[in-house]
């Protein structure tokens, strides 16, 4: 999974790749306070590329513990459980489902977003593929706004950029590749090397996307992110994130 | 046909009887769950005199009769639908010689039988053709399509072709052995992704009863079972024809939580088989109830006795204990429907006002009745008025009818008219599995308040769009037409209550894409928008007919049902098939039929047959061949076959 984080007060994005095994479940959004977790699974793509086995997203789950509600999105459909009753419905059709505090918007083919209490918002968007490709699998994307309100507990991946850092780039230069300049970024206490790319925004065309220009922060985000990415490793889709 | 040497011999056999049979089809043409079905049979005098000369097909009720055609010996007499007393005043013109035709309906397994009988001197060739056409309704997660096959006597040419198309695909198809044993390994079915044809072509060995038999062993119903593909919740919307028909059935929802009042007939009549029987199915009943649930149990005769005063919930206890209160009771005595339904709606009433019913919860009341009222209330329209007062917008009222003696239509008024559905129960020895079949359909309530909606402006003359309750395994089905529009996209949006939650679903067609798709299959019914249209029009105006509260509403539904049979020549309870000669000189009236008078026409014993669904004899049903031998009238003998006076014994049919 490639994450993008957007810092509306230093105008920059910062992105940083986390490279870890499939069947892992990564803490996106962990708030204690609210009783919000946002989970993804990850899966593999069919077969290495390259002698290298890509990782995507190929669930994530939005729960919601104070009516009890969770929302599993997965490549295949929507899934929402109460804890005594479970729906399930497909991609096939556009659709709005609410109960109590969570609504779900089901676009057609396209995405879904879930939101809960009418200000916490996350929107998963379906990359689909062609079904006999050799290697590549269908795949999800996940894209949280700033505006989202979390409580003062709030971490996970994504969710501990919602208290945006100070972060400053410096020394900008030309990188070892000349289409990529590198400088140094100073954040969280640290220094980072890091190199000026291009990821990818699939909201307005999940094909193409629109392209973002980010900071990239090497290593699995280390040095970006609080400790290590393997701490974000969870045992289930409804686990809360003990802070590192 | 081409035979073998053998069967040429029994085909000479055959044909020196007095009646032959050359050829008899039946080809079903199904789209998107509506058929239209042919039976074509061809059929030779091939004795030494003039006799009668029958054609029977048996019809579901459901079913409306679009067409019947008929040569005799080169005469062709073509069939049109017109309002009855238009077509009565035109058969009285120019009645038929020799000829009748009529609908009967018999007071078993929901059919009607079209006869058509015709009087003709040797060596005549008469060629019969009959069409009708129906909607498959989802049951059980399933649709079944049925074919009454019973030829009379063994036919050189039989052959049966179910066509299928399914423009969203077929996932399953499969043909259960209804028709015999003998037969099973005869019936070839093949599929792909949305289209199949199934077809049954027996040779004349094959259709006998035994090796050196004569008469065929082709006797029963011919069953096709299949479910579509549904790759959306939302459901599946086609557009054709300048029409649009909505199918909705989702699944993968959680079931609603119930609260039931079985209200049971235990009068003397129920004594027997019938108690019997609903005491096995109760059992079964009762034990898919979960903790959810809540239920109770009210049996009545000339009283009503509670097997509890309030509703308790499914525990295995209170099942347990409702089991053993059913196991003892004995029928006997009188007759109160009304106070038993007025206690059953009290009851919910109870439970509703004191929190006990979850509002998200389907609140139903399952009547078992073997006859009409005798104590208390008697006057049925006062039943109705009484239940219709107390029953609450969120109560249901199911009512099922065992037997011959219950006045099946006012079971059908209450419950339609209080949001349920009534079904004939048939007093024999699989009454505890219709009845089982019955409520496996509205044991798992997914949705409530299900409304199918289009925007403004985009179509118009839509069917029933409003449903109480969605079953699982079942389907809801909205037609209607589309208008002009510059878009080639048209949109309903469904909204519905499942259990804690509220969906809005949106689905999409192309207005032109299963047009072209149609024109490119070659046995689909490519009108089938526009017929299934009228069909589920023509349907619930007569529903709506049948509770019209004043004559003057009545009579303008009466004039619409009327109009548009017309236009979509259907045979309904207001019109009737005129059946005329090229010349117009002579007419034949096929009427379609009342149901008989309850308490008469028994129908007796079924045949055998695990699915309890092989033909009923009625009360008198000659073979499909009437064969009746008839003195040529002296002063005729030897005028030749210009006019025959109709022989002194005939079969009776409506209008006579």
């Amino acid at each position: 999974p490639h994450f993008i984080i957007h810092l509306p007060t230093s105008n920059m994005d910062v992105c940083f790749n986390i490279d870890s095994k499939p069947g892992d479940i990564l803490n996106l959004v962990s708030d204690a306070g609210t009783g919000l977790v946002v989970n993804g699974r990850l899966i593999s793509s069919k077969q290495p590329h390259k002698g290298k086995l890509s990782t995507y997203f190929g669930a994530i789950s939005v729960y919601y513990e104070p009516d009890g509600i969770s929302v599993t999105v997965h490549t295949g459909g929507i899934a929402m459980s109460d804890g005594a009753n479970s729906h399930s419905f497909t991609w096939g059709a556009t659709a709005e489902v609410t109960q109590d505090g969570v609504r779900i918007s089901i676009v057609k083919n396209s995405h879904v977003t879930v939101t809960v209490n009418n200000h916490t918002q996350v929107m998963v968007l379906l990359h689909r593929v062609w079904k006999k490709h050799p290697v590549n699998v269908d795949f999800l994307g996940i894209y949280i706004p700033s505006s989202n309100q979390y409580s003062p507990l709030v971490h996970g991946l994504i969710g501990q950029f919602s208290r945006e850092p100070e972060v400053s780039v410096h020394d900008v230069r030309p990188g070892v590749d000349p289409m990529k300049n590198e400088a140094t970024m100073e954040v969280k206490g640290n220094r980072l090397q890091v190199t000026r790319g291009l990821q990818k925004d699939y909201r307005s065309d999940a094909k193409r996307g629109s392209a973002v220009s980010c900071w990239f922060v090497h290593n699995s985000g280390k040095g970006f992110i609080d400790g290590h990415y393997s701490q974000y490793i969870v045992p289930s889709l409804h686990s809360f994130l003990h802070a590192p | 046909a081409i035979l073998t040497s053998e069967e040429q011999e029994d085909f000479e056999a055959i044909r020196g009887e007095d009646i032959t049979v050359k050829r008899y089809q039946v080809e079903s043409r199904i789209t998107s769950r509506f058929a239209h079905t042919t039976v074509r049979s061809s059929v030779v005098n091939s004795g030494s005199k003039a006799q009668s000369i029958g054609f029977n097909v048996q019809i579901p009720k459901r079913a409306f009769i679009s067409n019947f055609t008929m040569n005799v010996n080169g005469i062709t007499f073509m069939g049109s639908v017109k309002e009855k007393t238009v077509a009565r005043n035109l058969y009285a013109q120019a009645r038929a010689r020799g000829k009748a035709a009529g609908i009967v309906r018999a007071n078993s397994q929901d059919l009607e039988t079209f006869k058509t009988e015709v009087h003709v001197p040797p060596g005549s060739n008469i060629e019969f053709e009959l069409h009708y056409q129906e909607m498959m309704h989802r049951k059980l997660g399933f649709y079944e399509h049925t074919l009454f096959l019973q030829p009379g006597r063994l036919v050189p040419n039989f052959q049966v072709d179910v066509y299928i198309y399914e423009p969203k695909g077929i996932a399953n198809v499969h043909t259960p052995n209804t028709l015999g044993d003998q037969f099973a390994e005869l019936i070839h079915v093949t599929s792909t992704k949305d289209k199949a044809h199934v077809v049954f072509k027996p040779t004349l060995q094959q259709q006998k009863k035994c090796e050196n038999c004569t008469n065929t062993a082709i006797d029963g119903v011919f069953t096709i079972k299949y479910d579509v593909n549904r790759d959306s919740n939302a459901g599946e919307l086609q557009v054709s024809d300048g029409h649009f028909v909505q199918f909705f059935a989702p699944s993968n929802l959680s079931p609603l939580p119930k609260n039931i009042v079985f209200v049971i007939d235990v009068s003397g009549s129920m004594w027997g088989v019938k108690m019997k029987q609903t005491v096995e199915a109760m059992q079964a009943i009762l034990d898919d109830l979960s903790i959810d649930d809540h239920f109770s149990i009210i049996d009545f005769n000339h009283n009503v006795r509670c097997w509890s005063e309030d509703l308790v919930p499914g525990s295995s206890l209170q099942v347990a204990d409702a089991k053993k209160y059913i196991q003892s009771i004995k029928p006997n005595g009188g007759t109160n429907i009304n106070e038993a339904l007025m206690r059953a709606v009290q009851m919910l009433v109870k439970a509703s006002n004191q929190g006990l019913i979850d509002p998200r919860s389907v609140s139903m009341i399952i009547l078992v009745s073997d006859g009409d009222p005798t104590v208390g209330e008697i006057k049925l329209s006062t039943i109705q008025k009484n239940v219709k007062r107390v029953m609450r917008e969120e109560f249901s009222l199911f009512s099922l009818g065992i037997g011959f003696d219950v006045d099946y239509d006012f079971l059908e008024r209450i419950a339609m008219e209080n949001r349920g559905i009534a079904q004939r129960i048939y007093a024999n020895h699989d009454a505890a599995e219709q009845l089982r079949t019955f409520y496996s359909q509205v044991s798992a309530p997914l949705l409530r308040r299900i409304t199918i909606q289009f925007p403004e402006d985009s179509v118009s003359d839509v069917t029933q769009n409003r449903f109480d309750k969605y079953f699982s395994g079942s389907e809801l089905v909205v037609a209607g037409k589309v208008l002009p529009s510059d878009s080639d996209t048209l949109t309903s949006f469904t909204t519905a209550s499942a259990a804690l939650l509220d969906i809005t679903m949106e689905t999409e067609a192309d207005t032109t894409e299963l047009d072209q798709e149609l024109a490119k299959q070659q046995h689909s019914f490519t009108g089938f928008a526009r017929q299934m249209w009228a069909y589920l029009t023509i349907k619930q105006l007569i529903s709506e007919r049948a509770l019209a509260p004043t004559a003057v509403k009545k009579r303008k539904i009466t004039q619409r049902i009327m109009a548009l049979a017309v236009e979509h020549q259907f045979v309904t309870p207001l019109t009737a098939l005129l059946v005329e000669s090229e010349d117009a000189r002579e007419r034949l009236l096929a009427d379609s039929p009342k149901d008989p008078k309850h308490g008469c026409c028994s129908g007796g014993p079924p045949g055998g047959g695990s699915s309890g669904l092989a033909p009923v004899q009625v009360v008198y049903q000659p073979p499909p061949w009437v064969q009746m031998t008839t003195p040529a009238p002296p002063s005729q003998a030897e005028k030749g076959p210009e006019e025959w006076a109709l022989p002194q014994r005939v079969n009776l049919v409506d209008n006579d």
